[in-house]
């Protein structure tokens, strides 16, 4: 795994007109091109890295199958694996990595299709959580995006966003389980009624 | 009644329910409380022939920037770990402005776009915040992403500064942030990208999100500022969706927060999903 085309698009788009934003709008669609082939090259790269991490067996590492995704249009709701419903028996374990040299706590928003999900820490204590129906605004700029980007007209469109705090150490990552809370005899999360619209 | 407030923690937003918009900003630990407006307004861009508004140049057409709407629906939702405030500004712009549990700021998150050019005027949009503070002229900005600068309107230290662009000419590329003081206390605003700021009246912070330009500035690029983006043959104006983060603090208080989320906002945590069944996972 490498990160050559990252650095290909990167040194490409020291261009005066890269740089500026004045180019012509073929020529930035090409830049633009390049550099999100250098980003989804980091994204196995990273998985890739995680799995490595998380995967406590002791010998090499397996660089081969990856079992990470990770979502580049999350701000517009776009992220298949946490819109994939949680089979039976299973988890969507989410796994926060901290870039930074200090504790971090934030509170992070993934599209879920359902509210009747329940979070837990890495420790398997119950998280509070919060829900907040999708706005049509984000679902309409999904749908035109998506198409235009990526040529794919998704079916479904995400009811929800959740929210849930996570804490990760400096340089650090922390591991989150989401599962169907009637699978679990648990209650669902904060689902947010809209005050009197005004 | 007349009053919506939003902040499940220390910080509170009110907004004024007659006109949906943001009136005031008040952080119960620190006690700063400042009278803070926010809203959206475009200028149009110039297009006589001397010099037209284009990719390499800011220049509108002198005339005052166009209010987006002096009122706006909003649609309030409260929750233990964040309270959110959408407001629909007109067609083409909307905000949703968050305030969650455990931080001391305000998220702005903006969708603007596609900028309507059907009455063939450039739009440069802003979003301008207007506290009720004396700054005299002053305002800071960051410096490639480091430390702040002094900054004073119409005035450069080093060289007697003609002023003939009033707004242009005092516009800064920003790539962290900015901020205002009347040495009481400060507003601050960051970006989660590198955008034009600018205070052009004492009390004021704007900040230039999306443009949209009819015309070619003769510089270089031969082509008018116009990303369509295309779904087939149907293309339409680019639109743009992004965040920004509104700070108060007592007087020289603000800078540790500037730099830390600063640096928070530039490296996000990563997140990466998988499906696995939670026993077998803790046994990897």
């Amino acid at each position: 795994f490498n990160t050559f085309s990252l650095g290909d698009a990167l040194g490409v788009t020291q261009h005066h007109d890269a740089v500026t934003g004045t180019a012509k709008q073929h020529t930035t669609d090409d830049y633009a091109k390049r550099l999100a082939i250098g980003a989804s090259e980091s994204e196995v790269v990273v998985n890739s890295a995680l799995s490595c991490l998380v995967n406590s067996k002791s010998g090499p590492c397996s660089t081969t199958s990856s079992l990470f995704n990770q979502c580049q249009l999350l701000n517009i709701s776009y992220c298949p694996p946490t819109e994939e419903d949680i089979a039976e028996g299973k988890n969507l374990v989410v796994v926060a990595y901290n870039p930074l040299g200090w504790n971090r706590t934030d509170i992070i928003k993934i599209p879920v299709n359902d509210a009747d999900l329940i979070v837990k820490d890495s420790m398997g204590n119950l998280i509070e959580a919060q829900f907040i129906e999708l706005d049509n605004i984000t679902s309409n700029l999904r749908k035109l995006y998506v198409k235009a980007y990526l040529g794919i007209s998704p079916k479904q469109t995400p009811n929800y966003w959740l929210f849930f705090r996570v804490s990760v150490s400096p340089l650090g990552w922390n591991t989150y389980f989401i599962s169907k809370a009637s699978q679990e005899g648990s209650s669902a999360g904060y689902v947010t009624k809209m005050d009197i619209p005004q | 009644n007349e009053t919506v407030e939003i902040g499940p923690g220390n910080l509170k937003a009110s907004f004024s329910s007659s006109t949906g918009q943001l009136k005031r900003l008040y952080n119960s630990i620190t006690g700063v409380d400042i009278p803070v407006q926010q809203s959206y307004l475009w200028y149009s861009s110039s297009s006589d022939l001397d010099q037209d508004s284009g990719a390499y140049i800011f220049r509108p057409d002198g005339s005052p920037p166009v209010i987006v709407a002096r009122s706006v629906p909003i649609k309030v939702m409260r929750g233990p770990l964040v309270d959110e405030i959408h407001q629909q500004f007109n067609s083409w712009i909307s905000q949703v402005i968050r305030i969650y549990k455990d931080k001391e700021h305000a998220e702005l998150e903006f969708t603007i776009g596609p900028i309507p050019t059907e009455d063939s005027v450039g739009k440069e949009v802003i979003t301008k915040m207007t506290a009720n503070m004396a700054t005299d002229k002053v305002f800071y900005t960051d410096s490639n992403g480091r430390d702040f600068l002094k900054r004073v309107r119409d005035y450069r230290a080093d060289w007697d500064l003609q002023v003939t662009q009033p707004v242009a000419g005092n516009y800064y590329p920003i790539n962290l942030g900015m901020y205002i003081t009347d040495n009481k206390s400060e507003l601050s605003v960051l970006v989660d990208r590198a955008t034009g700021g600018a205070s052009i009246k004492d009390g004021e912070i704007e900040l230039m999100l999306h443009r949209r330009l009819i015309n070619d500035d003769g510089r270089g690029v031969g082509e008018a500022l116009d990303e369509p983006v295309c779904v087939g043959s149907t293309c339409e104006g680019l639109t743009v969706r992004g965040n920004y983060y509104l700070g108060i603090h007592k007087n020289t208080d603000g800078s540790r927060w500037r730099r830390t989320t600063g640096q928070e906002i530039y490296s996000p945590l990563i997140l990466a999903f998988a499906h696995e069944n939670q026993e077998q996972w803790k046994a990897l």
